[in-house]
């Protein structure tokens, strides 16, 4: 059965998106079957894999806004360029989801909804969130097992922390029991400032056993492989970014083997 | 009489926040009064000043949703740890305000109403946004008379930038004729790397006389001053950050002067 991981954070620019894919990525290569829903109406997600605006694609939003089960997420997901990794695509009208759907019975429930019939065909399902405590990124906090958390090692980003797990609590304690945090990813990390040892050793001690040994180092392939549309590890995988992303794979798959 | 500047980008993570308080610290520093406006529950701009959260301390938040002219920004406004720097802080509640504005008639007026009694009391007032496209962005550009944008040259920030140029072409078809665009200001920008120079190269042709000479460079003390609550110039003036806010000042009115 499938585990369903949102990776949310609402500080903007922290690597939500470019962890999805890569960790995705990584798992889809090691033959596992994996789902990958883009939540977030800037469409990064989908246009990294080479899913470019197209007003004739049917995407989250029209499944989500659909009445009743009109639209199944089954007929919205799409084959990517990597065997074993699916993609819901999002587009820009996401941004009106949040108001379309308030009035609506159960509509943190929505995303839940949708991904019951077909999680059972994928091992891990990756819910990308936008830099937002909205009605989207609520959905996928709803629908998840877990929520993983990308980090930059910078005090603005450690700010935000307390939010983000205070959303977390509340969520457990309410709309999700069995919502756990699967972990928190330190992302652009360099060891050779003070600021990011710093900001990383008060994490290990706030959050002890949470935080992924594996960190991911500034590596502008990371930045380039959007542009073509590829993964890292088929845009360049003798990249340091790649490397990293494969070894944070291996440790999520430790962490879930003993589950 | 005040130019009211939002600097808007909803791709997350751009500078929003650096450069709306080091812009604003720069202009203050040449003893011009200017007011800084926290409209991100986040509070990144608050707390980057050093106004931590604080429950009994009136912020932006309360005096949107105050029925009618109950709490005039006036009372909102705080000295800050600058001379002729003022804010009116953000928190939390922020994010539930797009949702308890929405039934309220000219809901997109609300900040522009807010500022209209106060304006001419400063040269610049500037509107840190959060990371999306939603009502508060929305108040900011209708309150706005020009939309700054902080950019990073990477791929995924040059991808959001048509849908933020539609936005303002909406708003300046509809709510806000005499929006402009002030200019796009590139951010962490590091020449040695081709995704850089790339990007730079694109946005100068597609946006001809719109992109701010100066760069920003990528600069760890501008990551720093946050956290002792001090703008670049008090925290570290001699910094290739502090030295780069300074010159976007001189150059913002420069292009002011001739208006
Ligand atoms: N480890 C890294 N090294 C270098 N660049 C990176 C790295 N991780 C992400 N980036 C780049 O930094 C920018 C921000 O990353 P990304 O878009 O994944 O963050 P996000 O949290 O999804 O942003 P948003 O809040 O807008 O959704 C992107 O341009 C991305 O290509
Ligand atoms: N030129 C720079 N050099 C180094 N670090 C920077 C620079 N500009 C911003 N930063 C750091 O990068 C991170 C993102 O910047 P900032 O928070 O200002 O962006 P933002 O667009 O306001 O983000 P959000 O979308 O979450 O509101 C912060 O930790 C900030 O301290
Ligand atoms: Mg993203
Ligand atoms: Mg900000």
């Amino acid at each position: 059965l499938a585990k369903i991981i949102a990776v949310a954070n609402q500080k903007g620019g922290v690597g939500k998106t470019t962890t999805a894919i890569n960790l995705a990525a990584s798992l889809a290569a090691a033959e596992l079957p994996v789902l990958l829903v883009d939540c977030d109406a800037q469409s990064n997600t989908s246009a990294s894999l080479g899913f470019y605006r197209d007003p004739s694609r049917s995407s989250l939003y029209h499944a989500l806004v659909a009445e009743s089960d009109d639209i199944p997420l089954s007929t919205v997901v799409r084959p990517t360029c990597l065997e074993n990794l699916w993609l819901v695509p999002a587009d820009r009208n996401l941004a009106g989801a949040a108001i379309e759907l308030i009035s609506r019975e159960n509509r943190e429930f929505q995303l839940r909804d949708l991904l019951e019939p077909i999680k059972s065909r994928y091992s891990y399902i990756f819910l990308d969130c936008p830099p937002a405590l909205d009605l989207l990124t609520l959905n996928a906090l709803v629908a998840a097992d877990s929520i993983l958390v990308p980090l930059q090692c910078e005090y603005l980003a450690l700010e935000g922390i307390s939010a983000l797990i205070e959303t977390l609590d509340r969520v457990r304690g309410g709309l999700n029991p069995r919502l756990e945090l699967e972990g928190i990813l330190l992302t652009m990390f360099d060891d050779r400032t003070n600021l990011g040892r710093q900001v990383a050793a008060e994490l290990r001690t706030h959050f002890p056993g949470k935080v992924f040994d594996t960190t991911i180092p500034r590596n502008v392939r990371l930045a380039e492989a959007p542009s073509h549309g590829k993964p890292i590890l088929l845009y360049d995988v003798r990249s340091k970014g790649a490397e990293a992303y494969i070894q944070v794979a291996k440790e999520l798959l430790a962490r879930n083997a003993n589950a």
